[in-house]
């Protein structure tokens, strides 16, 4: 069998304290 | 609407088929609801695979891997955390709730190491789990952020617990007398204190087991990781001794050799309940530790200087100043005990001053213990996943 790859690409993830700045800056303009 | 075609299992691949503006309307149905009447429709549980919402969001991840679209992935699994996070802000005074949701986000976690194709985590692996293996992206990134969010659910789920536990606490260990006729005689001058939350015989030793009980058998419905419930009841039994023993530190009526006596019954009913749950290697019957040794201050004799040298070898799990103050505390309840003699407290204090310890006097009933998701993979087959009707998913499709 083939020998399998590790998956290439990494996703930069924000952090939970980023997410969340996220989320509140979101709320913040919806109306 | 696509007709249904009987497949087989193994033409399945594991994965779930979703439409981009769809994720909205799946992360609400499989995270933004009340599992509780989900779980169980009319009040009958239904069988359904622990851990199955995490499974789910996995396969979709997967599918979405497959096709390596890194935007479908990354706007899944924000919406996933976010999700949780909503649920948890709504809900988060709920121990279903927020047991389900640790329970979840830690499988959730195990399948993103189990399936990444990083070998350490394909140990136990069958090949077909292996061919389940990510293919595009590589989400170490996103598991971080996973067990981030599982440490702020732990200790919410702690604090939950803790509000719980706490109001029974001082009425079971301490006030309550299961053992009768023990201390008949009320120490001479002592009045009944009145500002405990509950009277006393509003929870006996059976509320808190039964309690005890209920916390157990949910964290095992949700398939919580056994090596995760370990650290529950280890800290369930921390907050139990510490609030017990911070409460006797502070009051007389509780230091006779009578409570000794009682502290050590309930203390030993704790250790059945902890062997019959088998959980006798969870730490946390160490966590009573200076609780047992306060109980059995309470009851050895304080009189000579051997009485001395036994209490300082055998007190070693509490303080100085934990030690003296029950000395000091003592109150004898009969004809036969007598009170600790102020000579007789200075000798041990002597003993004592060789140690290191803290000067504190109260344990900190709030500590949480760092905890640990142990990687606890599933030999659980994805393609074998189905999805119940209940949980309105029909717009997801097994691939």
């Amino acid at each position: 069998p083939a020998q399998r790859q590790r998956p290439r690409v990494l996703l930069k993830a924000p952090t939970l304290a980023e997410l969340e700045e996220m989320n509140l800056s979101e709320a913040r303009r919806e109306p | 609407r696509p007709v249904n075609i009987p497949r087989k299992e193994k033409d399945f691949q594991g994965m779930l088929e979703y439409k981009k503006e769809e994720e909205p309307k799946l992360v609400k149905n499989l995270i933004l609801v009340e599992y509780v009447f989900k779980l169980k429709p009319r009040g009958v549980a239904v069988n359904l695979i622990p851990g199955l919402p995490a499974y789910i969001l996995f396969m979709c991840v997967r599918h979405a891997d497959y096709l390596n679209d890194d935007q479908k992935v990354r706007s899944l699994l924000t919406s996933t955390i976010n999700g949780i996070k909503k649920v948890l802000k709504k809900r988060g005074d709920d121990f279903e709730t927020v047991s389900f949701w640790l329970s979840n986000t830690c499988r959730f976690l195990h399948c993103l190491k189990q399936y990444s194709g990083e070998e350490g985590f394909m140990k136990h692996n069958t090949p077909r789990q292996n061919d389940h293996c990510l293919t595009n992206f590589d989400l170490a990134e996103y598991r971080q952020v996973l067990s981030d969010l599982s440490i702020q659910i732990y200790q919410q789920l702690v604090r939950v617990l803790e509000n719980i536990l706490q109001p029974m606490i001082v009425s079971v260990m301490l006030e309550h007398e299961t053992i009768q006729g023990v201390s008949g005689v009320k120490p001479p001058g002592l009045r009944k204190r009145t500002s405990s939350i509950a009277d006393e015989g509003t929870y006996t030793l059976d509320s808190i087991i039964r309690q005890l009980n209920t916390f157990h058998s949910v964290m095992c419905q949700h398939g919580m990781d056994p090596e995760l419930i370990k650290q529950v009841v280890k800290q369930m039994f921390y907050i139990i001794g510490a609030v017990t023993l911070n409460n006797l530190l502070l009051r007389k009526d509780m230091c006779s050799w009578s409570k000794g006596m009682q502290i050590r019954y309930n203390v030993s009913q704790l250790e059945e309940w902890l062997r019959d749950k088998n959980l006798m290697n969870s730490g946390a019957k160490e966590t009573l530790e200076p609780l047992i040794q306060a109980a059995q201050l309470l009851q050895v004799k304080k009189k000579t200087d051997e009485d001395a040298e036994a209490i300082c070898s055998m007190c070693n799990a509490l303080t100085t100043a934990q030690i003296v103050k029950v000395l000091n505390l003592y109150t004898p309840v009969n004809e036969f005990e007598e009170r600790v003699t102020v000579s007789f407290i200075r000798t041990i204090q002597m003993r004592l001053r060789d140690r290191k310890d803290s000067p504190q006097l109260l344990m900190d009933a709030k500590h949480i213990f760092p905890v640990t998701f142990p990687f606890n993979p599933s030999s659980l087959a994805l393609e074998t996943i189905q999805i119940p009707a209940s949980l309105g998913l029909g717009f997801i499709s097994r691939v």
